[in-house]
């Protein structure tokens, strides 16, 4: 139930449509997060001379760490892993492809996205180890098969995040963010029935409330 | 915790004080990951003269202040004093979990009061 009164009108200016329950016990809060958020907290930015050199402002509604333009970064953990069936093996000759599914329900049709990161970790199948060579990620809306649609990327390693940057791809630059994100991905080898596992799948959205953001004030002559 | 409002008249200049806020205090130190609360201070003073001109270094004061300073001061019944209000402001930012679980990072203008001056 909202809060009453005063904390009710609080959580609105927040941009808070309701007083979030808590803390969900099995969610670690990831590394970038912290990161992000020690370069933006000014005191803590004040604190570490090597973050901000004295005198230097932080852009307001800008994520410096990420370049882009924002004042709200969300990571997203994909909702299909739960209903994700079993990998199949390898021996199937076919590797897998898989779908993640990302709720974005929270993000208000007002915010504009300036970043929609998909990050994911695989784990490298039994049979994969010690393959050499890169992999080849394929990415594409659910539904719309992996074909010449959506987004192909070499992946050198497995030992290391893989990072793909979906706006301007699968996401149109200027769409507003759907309420629900699906997507079908696949890691290819060049030599067949090498296969790999999805460990797991995030997603790093930043956007710009632009109804939050002072326009760059000019310093006062 | 806010340093306590000087009542009656020996309110003195004005100026920001010291006042936290603590999300623990208002219930939302479950689902804020940090900061545990943070400065955001208020103002309180009086903007009479010689207040209203701003000590040297501080915000200087605006010509309207001024000159409603001295109207009150030469007739007292007439517009009164100027108002001890924020003149420069802060930003925060919050890291928090949201109902559809996403880890969150919000960046809130205006939070910290850094200077008061009279308007």
């Amino acid at each position: 139930p909202a809060p009453p009164g005063p904390a009710a009108a609080l959580l609105q200016a927040l941009g808070l449509p309701d007083v979030p329950r808590g803390a969900p016990r099995s969610r670690p809060v990831p590394p970038v997060m912290w990161r992000l958020f020690r370069r933006r907290d000014h005191r803590e930015a004040r604190a570490d001379p090597r973050r901000m050199p004295p005198g230097a402002t932080l852009l307001p509604c800008h994520v410096e760490e990420l370049g882009v333009a924002g004042n709200i970064v969300r990571h997203v953990l994909d909702r299909g892993a739960a209903a994700r069936p079993p990998e199949p093996s390898s021996a199937v000759g076919q590797c897998p492809e898989w779908t993640v599914v990302f709720d974005l329900s929270a993000v208000e049709p007002a915010e504009r996205p300036s970043q929609a990161r998909l990050e994911l970790r695989f784990a490298a199948a039994e049979a994969t180890v010690g393959t050499t060579g890169s992999w080849e990620l394929s990415v594409a809306p659910a539904g719309a098969g992996l074909g010449p649609v959506g987004l192909r990327q070499v992946v050198p390693t497995l030992g290391l995040p893989v990072r793909a940057e979906l706006l301007g791809s699968i996401w149109a630059r200027n769409a507003s963010a759907p309420r629900s994100l699906r997507l079908t991905l696949a890691l290819r080898h060049r030599t067949p029935a090498v296969c790999a596992r999805l460990a797991e799948a995030s997603l790093l959205l930043v956007t710009l409330d632009q109804r939050l953001c002072h326009p760059l004030a000019r310093p006062r002559r | 915790e806010a340093e306590p409002p000087v009542g009656g008249g020996s309110v003195g200049a004005c100026r920001a004080r010291r006042l936290y806020v603590s999300f623990r205090e208002v219930g939302w130190h479950r689902w804020v990951i940090a900061p545990r609360g943070f400065l955001a201070n208020y103002c309180q003073g009086k903007c009479a003269l010689p207040a209203v001109l701003s000590e040297p270094g501080g915000t200087p004061a605006l010509n309207h202040a001024v000159l409603r300073t001295l109207m009150h001061a030469a007739a007292p019944g007439t517009a009164g004093l100027p108002c001890c209000v924020p003149a420069r402001l802060s930003p925060i930012s919050v890291l928090f979990f949201d109902n559809s679980d996403n880890v969150v990072l919000r960046h809130y203008e205006d939070m910290v009061v850094d200077e008061c001056g009279c308007r």
